[in-house]
C-alpha cells in the first residue's frame, strides 16, 4: 500500500501537529529548508514520544499524532 | 517544568469554576475538581479554596472552538483541555473542550483524570515523557492514584513535600526495556507480533517495527487488570488468553471476546491454584503449558481438558533452567522460558537448554 506520508490528509495531520505542538512554522511547504524544518520537528516529536527517530512520518509517529491529548505544547515556551 | 519554573508564590490558591458541562451533574463536576486538586495537595503544601465569584487563581470553565484565548479548540476527540502555566491573568486559568464527552467512567473521557493532569499545569507542571505519569500529554484512563513517581517529584521540586506527610502511593515510573534487570509478567503472540507484559504496561513488537512500543494496559483494555500473570496465543482459535489471579479472559485481535472473565479453574485446575505464572502454547502438539509455582500441567485445547499425569515437576522435565517460571514463549521448535532478568533458550526436541540470554535481548538491548 501507499507509504503514510504519501497520503496528504496525513500530511496535513502532521503539519497542524507539529505547528502546535512543536513550533513548526506555518506556510513554508514546498521548499527544501521547510522539509527539513518539518523532519526536524517530527524527530523532536518522535524523541519525546520514545518514538524510532527517523524524521519520517511513519506509521507510529501518525498513531501517537492521531490520539487523544492534553493541548498543551510538548516543547519550547508557553505563549 | 515550563521554562522559568513558574509557580504560585503562595501556598493558598483559589479556583472558581465557571460554567459547567452538561454532560454531568454540577455536583460530580465539583466532585472531579476537588479531587483532582486534592491529588496535587495530597504530596505538597499547597491548599485551595473555592470562590464561587470574582477572579480566582485558577479558573476553570468548559468551552469549544475559540472560547476567548484565541487557543481553540478543535470539535469532538483531538485536544481535549488546556491550561496556563501560574501567572496573573490567564495564567493558570484551565479550559475544557465541550465538543467531548465528559464523564466520570472510563467511557469516553474521565473529567477527574483530564482535570488532574491540567491542573499540573495550572501549578507548572509541563509535559513528561514517562507514558506512565499523570502529565504524559496523551489521555488514557486508569483508576486509583493518578500520580507516578516522575509526577510527584516534578511538583515536589517547585513546592516541596506535603508537610503532614499524608501516605500517598505513587504509581511507579514505566519501565525501562533496557534495565539489565528488567523481568517480565508474560509474553504472547498476537497475530505475529509479541506481546510482552509488565507491570501496568505492555511492549508491542512488530516484525515491521524498529521500537517496541510500550502502552498502558488500561489505554487499550480499560477492563483488564493493572497485572497480568500470564498469557498465551492459540493460533487455531485466533484468541490471546490473558491470565491475573484467579482469572482469565480472550482477546480476538486487540478486542476482548464476550464471555470474560472466567475462572481458571473451568480449565480443569484444581481450586488450589490461585495463580498462572506462564502459559505457552505448543502447535505441533496443540497443547497449552501452564506453570503454577515449581509445576507445570498440560491443557489439550482440542478436547477443552487437562492431561492426565499432571502437574508434573518443571525442573524434572526442563533440566537446566531452575524451578520456576515468569514468562514463556514458544518460536520455531524452541521454548523460551524468562525469569526474573534471565531468558532460557530451551530446545523442545533436543530437551535441554541452548542459550541463556539476558531477558530484555528480546529488545535488542
Amino acid at each position: 500500500g501507499p507509504l503514510p506520508h504519501d497520503n496528504p490528509d496525513n500530511v496535513r495531520l502532521a503539519e497542524r501537529y507539529l505547528h502546535r505542538f512543536y513550533g513548526l512554522p506555518a506556510g513554508l511547504r514546498g521548499r527544501k529548508a521547510s522539509l527539513d524544518a518539518f523532519q526536524d520537528k517530527i524527530k523532536e516529536m518522535q524523541e519525546f514520544f520514545k518514538l524510532e527517530v527517523t524524521g519520517n512520518l511513519d506509521e507510529n509517529t501518525l498513531d501517537v499524532m492521531q490520539q487523544p491529548r492534553c493541548g498543551v505544547p510538548d516543547v519550547g515556551e508557553y505563549n | 517544568h515550563f521554562p522559568r519554573k513558574l509557580k504560585w508564590q503562595n501556598t493558598n490558591i483559589t479556583f472558581r469554576i465557571v460554567n459547567y458541562t452538561p454532560d454531568l451533574k454540577k455536583s460530580d463536576v465539583d466532585r472531579a475538581i476537588r479531587n483532582a486538586l486534592n491529588v496535587w495537595a495530597d504530596v505538597t503544601p499547597l491548599t485551595f479554596k473555592k470562590l464561587n465569584e470574582g477572579i480566582a487563581d485558577i479558573m476553570i470553565s468548559f468551552g469549544s472552538k475559540e472560547h476567548g484565548d484565541y487557543n481553540p479548540f478543535d470539535g469532538p476527540n483531538g485536544l481535549l483541555a488546556h491550561a496556563y502555566p501560574p501567572g496573573p491573568g490567564i495564567g493558570g486559568d484551565t479550559h475544557f473542550d465541550e465538543d467531548e464527552h465528559w464523564t466520570k467512567d472510563s467511557s469516553t473521557y474521565n473529567l477527574f483524570i483530564v482535570a488532574a493532569h491540567e491542573l499540573g499545569h495550572a501549578l507548572g507542571m509541563s509535559h513528561s515523557s514517562d507514558p506512565g505519569a499523570l502529565m504524559y500529554p496523551v489521555y488514557s484512563y486508569g483508576e486509583g492514584f493518578p500520580l507516578a513517581e516522575d509526577d510527584i517529584e516534578g511538583i515536589q521540586e517547585l513546592y516541596g513535600p506535603n508537610p503532614n506527610h499524608r501516605k500517598v502511593k505513587p504509581k511507579p515510573d514505566a519501565p525501562q526495556k533496557c534495565d539489565p534487570m528488567l523481568s517480565f509478567d508474560a509474553v504472547t503472540e498476537l497475530r505475529g507480533e509479541t506481546i510482552i507484559f509488565k507491570d501496568r504496561f505492555y511492549w508491542r513488537i512488530h516484525p515491521q517495527f524498529v521500537e517496541p512500543e510500550q502502552t498502558l494496559i488500561k489505554n487499550t483494555w480499560p477492563s483488564l487488570p493493572n497485572k497480568v500473570d500470564a498469557a498465551y496465543e492459540n493460533p487455531e482459535k485466533d484468541q490471546v488468553f490473558i491470565f491475573s489471579g484467579i482469572r482469565m479472559w480472550a482477546l480476538n485481535g486487540y478486542t476482548l471476546v464476550d464471555g470474560y472473565p472466567k475462572y481458571i479453574h473451568k480449565l480443569g485446575l484444581p481450586k488450589s491454584v490461585r495463580k498462572i505464572d506462564a502459559a505457552v502454547h505448543i502447535r505441533e502438539t496443540g497443547k497449552t503449558l501452564l506453570f503454577t509455582d515449581e509445576e507445570y500441567w498440560s491443557y489439550d485445547e482440542a478436547s477443552g481438558s487437562m492431561d492426565t499425569g499432571y502437574p508434573r515437576s518443571i525442573e524434572t522435565d526442563f533440566p537446566g533452567m531452575g524451578d520456576e517460571v515468569d514468562a514463556a514463549a514458544f518460536h520455531y521448535g524452541y521454548l523460551y522460558f524468562f525469569h526474573e532478568h534471565v531468558q532460557y533458550e530451551y530446545s523442545y526436541n533436543s530437551r535441554k537448554v541452548i542459550r541463556v540470554l539476558r531477558a530484555n535481548s528480546i529488545f535488542n538491548c
